[in-house]
């Protein structure tokens, strides 16, 4: 049975895109089949993705494990409301038949794509910059006392999902948030969110992930649709050691989702 | 005569809050009257800072030179289409009547807000991360040769703002692109950008600006609602040397504006 990952969080650019190229190249890798839904219909980073790694492998000659690209544009008519759930669903269904895996990118805002994509997660990914802007959408917190106010905008439109998909007699969401972006100075803020990161995954129920350090081999392939993990395929990729440390950390995210059933 | 300042980028998570933050917090140190509007009507970030920071005036008995706050929900009706442009215009026209600035904040998604303020700026500043993925969204970029393919969503809605400005009579928008949360680090990738944006300056006209390097000082304040700009008045906010760097990246960006009349 095809296990659905879902990117989400409504805070724009917390790495979503990044974390979803990343983790369907490390299951391609692994030889698993992967199909992606992108849902930022205007953006398409991750469509885009992986339209230049097919014109990447074209150009060179390289054989390159592909995803199986869901088209959900080819439904879309927005003079209909109400279009998206059976776009949705169609697009979704039929990647499941097929892939071992489905990736979904949601975009940085509420949508009712977006929506569908949260009811339908088997694994919910979210993405944190270490920052209190992003962590807003999460809970509110006591800029004093560091102690968790209250949940916020983006914890609710979770909540609201699992309970749509409670009512549906789905199985619960296994949501991680999964830091991004991570430097290896600022100590204090770090162990601040850190804390705060704790507290609130007691009450709201994720687990987190140490995720991503903020490493320019993380973004620069993107024209090319290549990451990090084709380097053995693909001379263009410089071997250095702070690669090794990124492959490492790729992996350890992957582990961390522990998917039933993956050999890395 | 109000000069409008709009922060705007389709990217989620360009930079837009952070800077309309210190930008205006420049502005108020400067002496200047600043009203704002936030537009992204869910995640408030920037009029979040301000009820932080109106929070933190009261609680430390602390005197801050604080923005005036554009009150857009209050004529918020969502069954009534259309109820954007008399409710923006509305209170735009309030706050310019009282202050030489306004800011505008613009969510990081195509909205009806978003895009009547693009057609209001006197100054467009778009933040820009350092990156391929961010630069999708100004246009496209030949992987190979590093050439400008042709504008994208973005860039074109840019000039969708323009074209409406010019059929109204207005004078011409001046866009400046920001580069934000630079590293000192990762030349190869910065120059190749630099490049690309260079290129497309010249064909979608905007001009760029230095902007601002990653520093953990452009966040940790927010709960607070301070900037390091507040450091004379509030004794909590660290004196060191990155913050001199700091301030003076921020003044940069504050004269590269160009604005007329300011004092810094
Ligand atoms: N771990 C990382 N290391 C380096 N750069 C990163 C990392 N994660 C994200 N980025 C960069 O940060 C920016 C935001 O990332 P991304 O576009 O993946 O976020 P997003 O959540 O998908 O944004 P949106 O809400 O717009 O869809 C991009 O420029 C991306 O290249
Ligand atoms: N110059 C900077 N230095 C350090 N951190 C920064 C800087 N600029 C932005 N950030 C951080 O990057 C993240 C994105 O910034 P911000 O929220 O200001 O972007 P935005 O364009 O307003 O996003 P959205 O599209 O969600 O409105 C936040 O966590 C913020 O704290
Ligand atoms: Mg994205
Ligand atoms: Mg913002």
């Amino acid at each position: 049975m095809s296990r659905i990952l879902v990117f989400g969080n409504e805070k724009g650019g917390a790495g979503k895109s990044t974390m979803a190229m990343h983790v369907t190249s490390a299951l391609l890798h692994s030889g698993a089949s992967v199909g992606i839904m992108d849902l930022d219909m205007r953006q398409i980073s991750l469509k885009r993705f992986f339209e230049n790694r097919e014109a990447f492998a074209a150009s060179h000659k390289v054989d390159l494990p592909m995803a199986r690209i869901g088209e959900i544009a080819a439904f879309e008519d927005i003079t209909s409301p109400g279009w998206e759930k059976p776009a949705f669903e169609s697009v979704l269904t039929g990647l499941q038949a097929q892939c071992d895996y489905v990736v979904v990118d949601c975009p940085g805002a509420l949508t009712p794509l977006s929506a569908l994509a949260h009811a339908a997660a088997d694994t919910l990914i979210t993405p944190l910059n270490d920052s209190y802007i992003d962590f807003d959408l999460l809970a509110r917190v006591d800029p004093e006392t560091n102690a968790v106010k209250g949940p916020s905008i983006y914890s609710e439109m979770v909540w609201d999902a699992r309970k749509n998909r409670a009512l549906a007699g789905g199985k619960p969401i296994d949501w991680i948030v999964a830091r991004n972006r991570l430097s290896s100075l600022n100590m204090h803020n770090k162990r601040k969110l850190g804390d705060a990161l704790t507290d609130l995954s007691k009450r709201i129920g994720f687990r987190f992930a140490a995720g991503l350090s903020d490493r320019v081999v993380f973004r620069e392939l993107f024209p090319q649709g290549l990451t990090l993990l084709d380097h053995k395929l693909v001379s263009e990729i410089p071997t250095k050691m702070s690669n090794v440390a990124a492959r490492q950390e790729v992996r350890d995210l992957v582990l961390e989702l522990k998917l039933p059933d993956l050999e890395l």
